[in-house]
């Protein structure tokens, strides 16, 4: 999940 | 979502779309690097590689194809439309994209969030691939500093462009703070690194382009 956070950016 | 990265991606949609306003309207890429063009298509192609699987929202998987739209299509504009192509001066544009990209890719491989290379994954191939394009999109813009250099009068739209495109990551890093001090573990050092660099690459763009304005003069970048 964290590395999800990671990538909610463009 | 936060102020800062909101205009952060608003500022990097108004960049490319002042690009491809110019390359559309006035059938022109005068002053225009495609090695950066390039560039950032492979910058956009390897970091939305999830586009399809990972879904954030509506918002994100939209800018994320005008993103991958528009770079590709000037790409195509500057190598293939019968007028445009004739104003690319790649006399001028001289920079060779593999030193960049190697090392970045090299790069990648070695410093990632993940650090394990025993499992060689999808997911870790798309982390290794997600880490390239950062790398990759924080020295994509020297091809088109250099031949801003070489372009003695640099025309508004080129110079608006340069400046949106550096403006956006700067407010990125505001971004970035804002997210560290508002939400816990918000830690991505790679990321802000890059990010950093990025935006010092812009720095005397930024002086001179500021310069330019304050004077009221035609921008030049010292040779």
């Amino acid at each position: 999940e964290k590395e999800k956070d990671a990538h909610d950016e463009l | 979502m936060n102020i800062f990265r909101l205009a952060g991606d608003m500022t990097h949609l108004l960049s490319v779309l002042v690009l491809l306003l110019k390359i559309h309207t006035i059938k022109s890429c005068a002053g225009i690097s495609l090695k950066t063009q390039e560039l950032y298509a492979v910058v956009f192609a390897t970091r939305y590689l999830d586009i399809f699987t990972s879904y954030i929202s509506p918002y994100n998987t939209m800018m994320k194809l005008i993103f991958l739209g528009s770079s590709f299509s000037i790409v195509w504009y500057m190598r293939y439309h019968k007028i445009v192509r004739r104003s690319y001066d790649k006399d001028q544009d001289t920079f060779r994209p593999y030193i960049l990209m190697l090392p970045c890719l090299i790069l990648a491989l070695l410093i990632n969030e993940k650090f394990t290379f025993k499992e060689i994954s999808t997911s870790f191939f798309l982390f290794v691939m997600w880490t390239f394009s950062l790398y990759l999109e924080a020295v994509a813009i020297l091809p088109q500093l250099v031949m801003l250099q070489r372009t003695r009068n640099i025309d508004n739209l080129t110079g608006q462009y340069v400046f949106l495109l550096g403006a956006y990551r700067a407010l990125y890093i505001l971004n970035w703070i804002y997210r560290y001090f508002t939400e816990e573990h918000f830690v991505h050092w790679i990321t802000w690194i890059s990010g950093l660099v990025q935006t010092l690459l812009y720095a005397d763009f930024f002086y001179y382009y500021f310069q330019s304005w304050k004077n009221n003069v035609k921008l030049q970048l010292p040779a």
